[in-house]
Protein backbone atom coordinates (compact mmCIF):
# COMPACT_ATOMS: atom_id res chain seq x y z
CA UNK A 1 0.00 0.00 0.00
CA UNK A 2 1.37 3.66 -0.34
CA UNK A 3 2.70 5.12 2.09
CA UNK A 4 2.89 8.62 3.19
CA UNK A 5 6.25 9.23 3.82
CA UNK A 6 6.05 13.31 5.46
CA UNK A 7 3.38 12.06 7.81
CA UNK A 8 4.08 11.42 11.23
CA UNK A 9 3.10 8.36 13.24
CA UNK A 10 0.36 9.15 16.05
CA UNK A 11 1.80 6.44 18.08
CA UNK A 12 5.14 7.48 17.20
CA UNK A 13 4.32 11.42 18.36
CA UNK A 14 2.81 9.97 21.70
CA UNK A 15 5.81 8.68 22.55
CA UNK A 16 7.75 11.84 22.42
CA UNK A 17 5.90 12.59 25.62
CA UNK A 18 8.50 13.16 28.47
CA UNK A 19 6.03 11.45 30.59
CA UNK A 20 6.31 8.06 28.80
CA UNK A 21 10.84 8.24 29.75
CA UNK A 22 10.60 7.07 32.64
CA UNK A 23 14.38 7.62 33.18
CA UNK A 24 13.51 10.76 35.03
CA UNK A 25 12.85 8.28 37.85
CA UNK A 26 16.46 7.37 38.34
CA UNK A 27 17.72 11.03 38.30
CA UNK A 28 18.96 11.87 41.56
CA UNK B 1 19.07 -18.86 44.90
CA UNK B 2 20.85 -19.60 48.26
CA UNK B 3 19.73 -19.70 51.73
CA UNK B 4 18.32 -16.66 52.63
CA UNK B 5 17.86 -15.38 56.22
CA UNK B 6 16.75 -11.88 56.97
CA UNK B 7 17.96 -10.41 59.99
CA UNK B 8 16.00 -7.16 58.93
CA UNK B 9 12.44 -6.03 59.61
CA UNK B 10 11.12 -4.56 57.06
CA UNK B 11 7.65 -2.98 58.29
CA UNK B 12 6.85 -1.55 55.42
CA UNK B 13 3.18 -1.80 53.44
CA UNK B 14 3.53 -3.83 50.50
CA UNK B 15 7.27 -5.08 51.18
CA UNK B 16 8.30 -8.38 49.63
CA UNK B 17 11.45 -9.93 49.64
CA UNK B 18 14.13 -9.62 47.34
CA UNK B 19 14.18 -13.10 46.22
CA UNK B 20 10.65 -13.87 45.36
CA UNK B 21 10.59 -10.27 43.36
CA UNK B 22 14.00 -11.57 41.49
CA UNK B 23 12.39 -15.12 40.96
CA UNK B 24 9.29 -13.05 38.87
CA UNK B 25 11.45 -10.90 37.12
CA UNK B 26 14.60 -9.56 35.02
CA UNK B 27 16.24 -8.50 38.04
CA UNK B 28 18.86 -10.48 40.14
CA UNK B 29 18.31 -10.19 44.30
CA UNK B 30 21.27 -7.27 44.11
CA UNK B 31 19.30 -5.29 41.65
CA UNK B 32 15.75 -5.44 43.71
CA UNK B 33 17.55 -4.34 46.63
CA UNK B 34 19.23 -1.44 45.03
CA UNK B 35 15.48 -0.79 43.40
CA UNK B 36 14.54 -0.77 47.10
CA UNK B 37 16.28 2.26 47.90
CA UNK B 38 15.26 3.81 45.13
CA UNK B 39 11.54 2.97 46.08
CA UNK B 40 12.35 4.41 49.82
CA UNK B 41 13.83 7.67 47.88
CA UNK B 42 10.62 8.21 45.73
CA UNK B 43 8.12 6.44 48.59
CA UNK B 44 9.15 9.40 50.87
CA UNK B 45 10.11 12.30 48.66
CA UNK B 46 6.20 13.85 49.79
CA UNK B 47 4.44 11.58 51.96
CA UNK B 48 6.38 9.20 54.00
CA UNK B 49 4.87 6.29 54.69
CA UNK B 50 6.92 3.39 52.14
CA UNK B 51 4.31 3.89 49.39
CA UNK B 52 4.66 6.10 46.11
CA UNK B 53 1.72 8.20 45.87
CA UNK B 54 0.99 9.82 42.27
CA UNK B 55 2.08 13.47 43.95
CA UNK B 56 5.59 11.54 44.20
CA UNK B 57 5.70 9.90 40.98
CA UNK B 58 4.82 13.05 39.26
CA UNK B 59 7.74 14.72 41.83
CA UNK B 60 9.96 12.24 40.12
CA UNK B 61 8.74 12.50 36.55
CA UNK B 62 8.17 16.60 36.31
CA UNK B 63 10.22 18.12 39.61
CA UNK B 64 6.43 19.21 40.17
CA UNK B 65 4.29 17.17 42.18
CA UNK B 66 1.32 19.19 41.20
CA UNK B 67 1.47 18.87 37.36
CA UNK B 68 -0.65 16.40 35.78
CA UNK B 69 -0.58 14.64 33.34
CA UNK B 70 -2.21 12.07 31.27
CA UNK B 71 0.37 9.22 30.49
CA UNK B 72 1.99 9.74 33.47
CA UNK B 73 -2.21 8.99 35.16
CA UNK B 74 -1.93 6.11 33.04
CA UNK B 75 1.33 5.07 34.34
CA UNK B 76 0.89 5.60 37.72
CA UNK B 77 -2.65 3.33 36.97
CA UNK B 78 -0.79 0.38 35.57
CA UNK B 79 2.00 0.71 38.21
CA UNK B 80 -0.51 0.35 40.84
CA UNK B 81 -2.09 -2.96 40.15
CA UNK B 82 -4.34 -3.32 43.21
CA UNK B 83 -5.70 -0.06 42.33
CA UNK B 84 -5.54 1.40 45.83
CA UNK B 85 -4.64 4.70 45.13
CA UNK B 86 -0.32 3.49 45.86
CA UNK B 87 2.67 1.84 44.63
CA UNK B 88 3.74 -0.61 46.78
CA UNK B 89 7.37 -1.91 46.68
CA UNK B 90 6.53 -5.36 45.26
CA UNK B 91 4.22 -4.02 42.28
CA UNK B 92 6.69 -0.71 41.52
CA UNK B 93 9.63 -3.89 40.94
CA UNK B 94 7.27 -6.20 38.65
CA UNK B 95 6.22 -3.27 36.52
CA UNK B 96 9.74 -1.81 36.24
CA UNK B 97 10.58 -5.42 35.49
CA UNK B 98 8.52 -5.00 32.09
CA UNK B 99 11.35 -2.04 31.08
CA UNK B 100 14.55 -4.08 32.07
CA UNK B 101 16.24 -4.52 28.66
CA UNK B 102 15.88 -8.59 29.24
CA UNK B 103 12.26 -8.48 29.39
CA UNK B 104 10.55 -10.31 27.05
CA UNK B 105 8.76 -7.83 23.96
CA UNK B 106 6.02 -9.44 24.58
CA UNK B 107 5.23 -7.86 27.71
CA UNK B 108 6.71 -4.28 26.46
CA UNK B 109 3.87 -4.69 23.78
CA UNK B 110 0.96 -5.42 26.16
CA UNK B 111 2.29 -2.61 28.77
CA UNK B 112 2.26 -0.11 25.98
CA UNK B 113 -1.34 -1.90 24.83
CA UNK B 114 -2.72 -1.30 27.98
CA UNK B 115 -0.87 2.41 28.65
CA UNK B 116 -2.98 3.34 25.42
CA UNK B 117 -6.13 1.29 26.16
CA UNK B 118 -6.81 4.70 27.84
CA UNK B 119 -10.78 3.32 29.14
CA UNK B 120 -9.38 -0.41 29.27
CA UNK B 121 -12.10 -1.57 27.11
CA UNK B 122 -9.92 -4.46 25.55
CA UNK B 123 -8.81 -1.69 22.29
CA UNK B 124 -7.21 1.00 21.68
CA UNK B 125 -10.11 3.33 20.09
CA UNK B 126 -9.45 6.23 17.58
CA UNK B 127 -11.25 8.66 19.98
CA UNK B 128 -8.73 7.85 22.51
CA UNK B 129 -6.01 8.41 20.22
CA UNK B 130 -7.08 11.47 19.15
CA UNK B 131 -6.84 12.51 22.86
CA UNK B 132 -3.44 11.13 23.20
CA UNK B 133 -2.70 12.99 20.15
CA UNK B 134 -3.82 16.27 22.02
CA UNK B 135 -2.25 15.49 24.82
CA UNK B 136 1.22 15.55 23.71
CA UNK B 137 0.51 18.19 21.58
CA UNK B 138 -0.65 20.28 24.64
CA UNK B 139 2.32 19.10 26.64
CA UNK B 140 4.40 20.17 23.93
CA UNK B 141 2.99 23.34 22.88
CA UNK B 142 2.94 22.37 19.88
CA UNK B 143 0.13 23.82 17.64
CA UNK B 144 -1.62 21.93 14.90
CA UNK B 145 -4.54 22.60 13.03
CA UNK B 146 -7.37 20.19 13.59
CA UNK B 147 -7.48 19.08 10.29
CA UNK B 148 -3.99 17.93 10.42
CA UNK B 149 -4.36 16.04 13.66
CA UNK B 150 -6.94 14.61 11.99
CA UNK B 151 -5.60 13.28 9.29
CA UNK B 152 -2.58 11.79 11.36
CA UNK B 153 -5.24 10.04 13.45
CA UNK B 154 -6.96 8.86 10.14
CA UNK B 155 -3.69 7.62 8.88
CA UNK B 156 -1.93 5.94 11.95
CA UNK B 157 -5.70 4.46 12.53
CA UNK B 158 -5.98 3.22 9.54
CA UNK B 159 -2.73 1.30 9.16
CA UNK B 160 -2.59 -0.26 12.88
CA UNK B 161 -6.68 -1.45 12.55
CA UNK B 162 -5.99 -3.92 10.28
CA UNK B 163 -9.62 -5.68 10.17
CA UNK B 164 -10.91 -2.51 9.69
CA UNK B 165 -13.36 -2.82 12.70
CA UNK B 166 -12.81 0.76 13.94
CA UNK B 167 -10.85 0.08 16.81
CA UNK B 168 -7.01 -1.44 17.42
CA UNK B 169 -7.33 -5.04 19.31
CA UNK B 170 -4.28 -6.63 20.62
CA UNK B 171 -3.05 -8.44 17.92
CA UNK B 172 -3.55 -5.72 15.66
CA UNK B 173 -1.33 -3.94 17.89
CA UNK B 174 1.34 -6.30 18.08
CA UNK B 175 1.24 -6.51 14.46
CA UNK B 176 1.65 -2.78 14.46
CA UNK B 177 4.80 -2.70 16.80
CA UNK B 178 6.18 -5.66 14.59
CA UNK B 179 6.22 -2.75 12.13
CA UNK B 180 7.21 -0.09 13.76
CA UNK B 181 9.53 -1.31 16.50
CA UNK B 182 10.41 2.72 17.82
CA UNK B 183 6.87 2.80 19.52
CA UNK B 184 8.23 0.02 22.56
CA UNK B 185 11.69 1.80 22.86
CA UNK B 186 10.25 4.04 25.82
CA UNK B 187 9.52 0.21 27.20
CA UNK B 188 13.68 -0.29 27.21
CA UNK B 189 15.12 1.88 30.23
CA UNK B 190 19.78 0.84 29.94
CA UNK B 191 19.16 2.53 33.19
CA UNK B 192 17.78 -1.17 34.54
CA UNK B 193 20.98 -2.87 34.08
CA UNK B 194 23.11 -0.56 35.99
CA UNK B 195 20.09 -0.08 38.84
CA UNK B 196 23.16 -1.41 41.81
CA UNK B 197 25.72 1.08 40.62
CA UNK B 198 23.29 3.79 41.01
CA UNK B 199 22.29 2.83 43.86
CA UNK B 200 25.28 1.29 45.64
CA UNK B 201 24.34 2.10 49.13
CA UNK B 202 23.27 -1.84 50.01
CA UNK B 203 26.04 -3.72 48.72
CA UNK B 204 28.01 -3.25 51.71
CA UNK B 205 24.65 -4.42 53.92
CA UNK B 206 23.21 -7.08 51.31
CA UNK B 207 22.30 -10.03 52.92
CA UNK B 208 21.59 -12.66 49.49
CA UNK B 209 24.42 -13.90 47.23
CA UNK B 210 23.04 -13.71 43.57
CA UNK B 211 22.48 -17.36 41.89
CA UNK B 212 23.56 -15.48 38.74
Amino acid sequence: SPKSPNLINAFQLIGMSSCLDLSGLFEK
Amino acid sequence: MGCYHSKRTKETPGYEEPTVLAAETPFTVSEVEALYELFKKLSSSVIDDGLIHKEELQLALFRNKNRRNLFADRIFDLFDVKRNGVIEFGEFVRSLGVFHPNAPVEDKIHFTFRLYDLRQTGFIEREELKEMVLAILHESDLLLSDDVVETIVDKTFSDADLKGDGKIDPEEWKEFVSKNPSLIKNMTLPYLKDITLAFPSFVLSTEVEDSE
